[in-house]
């Protein structure tokens, strides 16, 4: 148990916390600000390759990022999902919650969005990110996300596509998560 | 990920997340994070959780919103997180993923399911410095 003000946040980021921490100490500044000035810390140090620009690269190689931001006082909420090409994705969450009467923008729309907001628009690919999604490539593109599609998604890349005949299963077996390798360092 | 949460000395609560999501998702997927009640949920008459792990599941059940739920019914921030995940578990055995959950006093607690371990940070009145808190999963 603790005693207020409070700042928590998952995995061992403890400069995120620690400026989060300090924000919240500042006159005048709302949990908000603490929020925003928290989770930018780790875009910037790109926190266990989990969060900002140059991580978990997808299919095509590219990083996006999703971002959200919820007041719980007047359960206004701003988000972005699959935002490309804008490293600030919290500040843009904090946009869209400040500027918009919307909740969520995604994908290339949201992008524009945050270009109209000032912010700069940059590729989010890195040495690193790129020698990732080549590894993947030169694994077969092991593991995916892909089911019931041709070629075998187990063993060949793609591009996929839908069988010719297919059978629906109606088996009630639970779907298996294990062999996408979600750890510390690969999750939401 | 990081999922966020901050109370200041009025009791107003905020939570929030950031991430980069999963590797090798197929292009245009987006997972948990930006999802009200997956990622992250806040009010400030009760407290707020944040989740993380995978997005893809974590988001079919709003476990964010279930723990706050929860702690709105009396229960505590550590009880609140694990019965969140318990659904997931039921229908998803091998998924991984954590909630952590404060309450609006501050009082906090976190639950995890499928890492090797889970760690949280806090920094709270009297705290010197921020403080890692060990889960076991």
């Amino acid at each position: 148990s603790s005693t207020l003000p409070i700042v928590v946040n998952t995995w061992p980021f403890v400069n995120a916390t620690r400026v989060a921490w300090r924000t919240l100490d500042k006159d005048g500044a709302t949990v908000i600000d603490a929020i925003e000035a928290g989770c930018m810390v780790c875009e910037k140090e790109q926190c266990d390759g989990t969060v900002g620009y140059g991580g978990s690269p997808d299919e095509n190689g590219e990083s996006s990022l999703d971002a959200m931001i919820m007041d719980g006082t007047t359960m206004n909420v701003g988000a972005v999902g699959y935002l490309r090409r804008v490293k600030s994705a919290i500040s843009v969450a904090r946009q869209v919650l400040e500027k918009t009467k919307h909740t969520l923008l995604v994908g290339e729309l949201a992008t524009q969005f945050a270009v109209s907001m000032g912010f700069p628009e940059e590729s989010l690919s890195t040495k690193k990110s790129k020698e990732i999604w080549k590894k993947w490539r030169d694994s077969n593109c092991q593991p995916n996300f892909w089911q019931n599609v041709v070629p075998d998604p187990k063993t060949s890349c793609g591009p996929y596509s839908r069988p010719k005949t297919f059978e629906h299963s109606d088996k009630t077996s639970l779907p298996e998560r294990r062999d996408l390798e979600i750890s510390r360092y690969n999750h939401d | 990920t990081i999922g966020m949460i901050a109370i200041d000395g009025e009791g107003n609560v905020a939570a929030g997340t950031s991430t980069n999501g999963a590797t090798h998702k197929i292009p245009g997927r987006v997972g948990d994070s930006p999802i009200t009640g997956a990622g992250a949920y806040a009010d400030s008459s009760i407290g707020a959780a944040v989740g993380t792990g995978d997005g893809d599941v974590l988001m079919r059940f709003l476990p964010s919103f279930r723990a706050v739920l929860n702690m709105a019914q009396g229960i505590e921030p550590e009880a609140a997180a694990e019965e969140s995940l318990k659904k997931i578990t039921q229908f998803y055995p091998d998924f991984s993923g954590a909630v952590v959950a404060v309450d609006r006093r501050g009082n906090h607690g976190a639950a995890c399911h499928g890492f090797e371990s889970f760690q949280y940070s806090v920094f709270a009145a009297g705290f010197k410095d921020a403080v890692l808190k060990n889960i076991p999963c």
